[in-house]
């Protein structure tokens, strides 16, 4: 129905509490490492039989546990740099950022590179920049191919999007479709 | 790991992204309540422990726990949401009177819910357009001409 | 505030004590 419209996502490093899209990107795993034991959650690290989660565990934590837990001050847990927000890959995305896969890499590559700005990495400017150039070097394509995609499969087109740019894509479609039911004075 | 039904009850609404209302599911909230019940209880359980023999080692388990609970009921609470958008939009789109098979994936809560929105939106519509009031929910769609 | 009530009914009143309110302004963006 045209009248549904959901909770949207939050915009940056925010989220909003309701938006589905947010609980879902949020749900994405980090690489983290423990800087303290954690008594009695033993059971959490499937790879253990301890009765607790000893310091210096190296876990794959959703987001939204990774920012519950992390402190600027205390350690309690360190998270790291997923792959794709590293220098090795900042250089491939400034080199062509078209010819990247985003759903493989990500599929979240904006939404979790912005909450990715939480973890007061030495790195944050780099990777914002990485992320803002990316969306730009990319934005042109998928907004051309979604204005002229009329009435054809269009999953080759898509396969290649982030979550975000599939949003933006379906948007374009979504005009274009208007359009032409327009001018056929439908 | 925590909160995976809280997340499965998020993952069944966004799924259906054109708006369609799921039969509401009583048993997944029923779920994630009592995981909520049993880590609220570890953790009670733990901050006397921490309060009263000095054991600080425990606020890290402490704090993993209360970031589950949070978790949970913001899963909770926006599956309750979602689904109140979605029966918000059926009145714009079926009228007041809904399909018997829609209502049936209403819980009861929902159907009053929806009873007091109707309330709203007619005491708003009285309000407009002078004596008569408007039906802002007709001719939502411009007509041909 | 009908959807205040509606979620205090159907689970905020279910939750743990320090669980049972949530900060509609802050959760429904404008």
């Amino acid at each position: 129905t045209r009248s549904y419209m959901p909770v949207p996502p939050g915009v940056g490093t925010e989220e909003n509490v309701f938006s589905l899209d947010d609980i879902l990107l949020s749900q994405e795993r980090l690489p983290c490492r423990t800087e303290s034991v954690f008594p009695g959650l033993g059971f959490v690290d499937k790879s253990s039989d301890s009765r607790h989660i000893p310091e210096g565990t190296k876990m794959e934590i959703p987001l939204w546990l990774a920012k519950g837990l992390y402190e600027r001050k205390r350690r309690v847990i360190s998270v790291e740099l997923p792959r794709v927000y590293r220098e090795g890959w900042r250089t491939v995305f400034g080199a062509d950022a078209n010819v990247v896969d985003l759903h493989t890499m990500g599929p979240y590559y904006y939404g979790l590179g912005s909450q990715m700005l939480h973890f007061d990495s030495p790195e944050n400017s780099e990777i914002a920049q990485c992320v803002l150039q990316t969306f730009i070097g990319r934005f042109r394509r998928t907004m051309d191919s979604s204005q002229n995609a009329y009435n054809e499969d269009t999953s080759v087109l898509v396969e290649k999007l982030d979550c975000l740019e599939r949003a933006l894509f379906r948007a374009g479609q979504s005009g274009l479709n208007a359009f032409q039911l327009w001018e056929k004075g439908l | 790991m925590f909160c995976e039904k809280a997340v499965e009850l998020v993952r069944e609404l966004h799924r259906m992204s054109d708006g369609q209302l799921p039969a509401f599911n009583e048993d997944g909230i029923r779920q994630v309540l009592e995981e909520m019940k049993a880590l609220y209880e570890q953790n009670q359980s733990d901050v006397n422990e921490a309060k009263t023999e000095g054991k600080s080692e425990l606020i890290p388990s402490i704090k993993f726990r209360h970031c589950c609970l949070l978790r949970n009921q913001r899963c909770i609470t926006a599956y309750l949401y979602d689904r109140l958008l979605r029966i918000r939009a059926l009145r714009w789109e079926y009228g007041s009177v809904l399909p018997t098979t829609i209502r049936f994936h209403m819980c009861a809560e929902e159907v009053e819910w929806f009873n007091q929105y109707k309330k709203s939106l007619a005491s708003y519509m009285r309000s407009l357009g002078g004596e008569e009031g408007l039906d802002i929910t007709q001719d939502m769609k411009p007509p041909k001409s | 505030a009908n959807t205040e009530v509606y979620l205090k009914a159907v689970a905020l009143r279910h939750m743990p004590p320090n669980l049972q309110s949530i900060d509609m302004l802050k959760a429904i963006p404008e």
